[in-house]
């Protein structure tokens, strides 16, 4: 399985996954790779993740939805905790990717978030990860299983390929 | 403004110490390169849907990853894809399973977010809609590689020896 994750200078993140399968799959079997919200999902308001790995588990969990609303909801809380709100830009729409760091919400929470979701995901006996792309400019991995091909390139820190 | 672009790929090992120094220096390359295509979109003003579209572009077309050409063998000896892209802005989005003629499954799950009232479509009905988006078709076996045959084959041996597909399955990645 392959995906991508990106934010653009505009502030707009998009997901994508493409994949074969799972080798010597039967009865037209699918996982969480083509199921928007397992596999792959993308919000303006939270992030845009790509999952590889065990897709029934994904499925299950709704990973890729679960930690894009995670995140909209703790910068959510934040808002609400500042007693702010979010600008809008000169169309009325939120200018979300500016001012989440503003409010404290960190490369740090977006980690625990994703690892939080792969945990729950590993506790029901599911192997693999995610890759994640927020509106202002964090990205970052999270993976349970060895082997994981990875890469990130960013306009403030230069690009670099890993495996895990 | 920021942009940042992160990618990954299931190479069809389970650990570092399996691979040989070639196998690991052309996977890299292979990311490198799909990394530096996306980047470019971006780092020129170009949308995220185009960035992520294009570097899965270049995956999907390198045998070293199970998608595109390099993809894993069905149980019946057939490769079948699936893809699936999504707009966070509009939250538009696009997904496609059981292909087998599109050569890149990626713009075929793009085609059927912006140029269809659905979400997702399957199968022969999703071979229909990419000829008729005019997307690019090829022969099932120009997806094949000599390794995925290989698995597919351990994966039958030991399936007769009483392993399910699916535990043989997720070494591959």
């Amino acid at each position: 399985t392959v995906g991508a994750v990106a934010v653009d200078l505009e502030g707009n993140v998009a997901a994508a996954t493409s994949t074969g399968g799972l080798t010597g799959k039967r009865w037209g079997r699918i996982g969480d790779s083509p199921v928007i919200g397992a596999g792959t999902y993308a919000d303006n308001r939270g992030c845009a993740v790509s999952a590889t790995g065990a897709g029934e588990y994904f499925i299950r969990v709704g990973v890729a939805h679960e930690i894009c609303a995670q995140i909209r909801f703790r910068f959510q809380q934040r808002l609400e905790e500042a007693q702010a709100s979010v600008p809008l830009d000169s169309e009325g729409i939120p200018e979300y990717y500016v001012h989440a760091s503003e409010f404290g919400l960190e490369a740090s929470d977006i980690q625990e978030i994703a690892d939080g979701v792969i945990g729950e995901m590993e506790s029901l006996g599911g192997s693999g990860g995610v890759i994640v792309a927020t509106p202002w400019g964090t990205g970052t991995y999270s993976f349970n299983t060895p082997g994981m091909y990875r890469g990130m390139a960013s306009s403030e820190a230069g690009a670099n390929v890993a495996i895990y | 403004g920021r942009w940042t672009l992160v990618i990954h790929g299931g190479a069809g090992v389970i650990e570092r110490d399996r691979l040989t120094a070639q196998q690991d220096a052309d996977i890299r390359a292979a990311l490198s390169h799909a990394l530096e295509t996306g980047s470019a979109v971006l780092r020129d003003g170009g949308s995220s849907l185009d960035a992520v579209e294009a570097a899965i572009r270049e995956l999907e077309d390198d045998p070293h990853f199970n998608a595109g050409r390099g993809a894993v063998f069905t149980y019946d000896g057939a490769i079948e894809h699936d893809a699936s892209i999504m707009d966070g802005s509009t939250r538009a989005a696009g997904a496609i399973t059981g292909t087998s003629h599109t050569r890149h499954p990626v713009t075929l799950a793009r085609r059927v977010m912006e140029n269809s009232p659905h979400v997702f479509l399957r199968g022969l009905g999703a071979d229909q809609f990419s000829v008729e988006q005019g997307l690019e078709q090829v022969e099932n076996s120009w997806f094949e590689t000599e390794e995925r045959r290989r698995q597919l084959d351990e994966m039958l041996a030991r399936e007769a020896e009483g392993l399910s597909a699916y535990d043989v399955d997720l070494k591959y990645g």
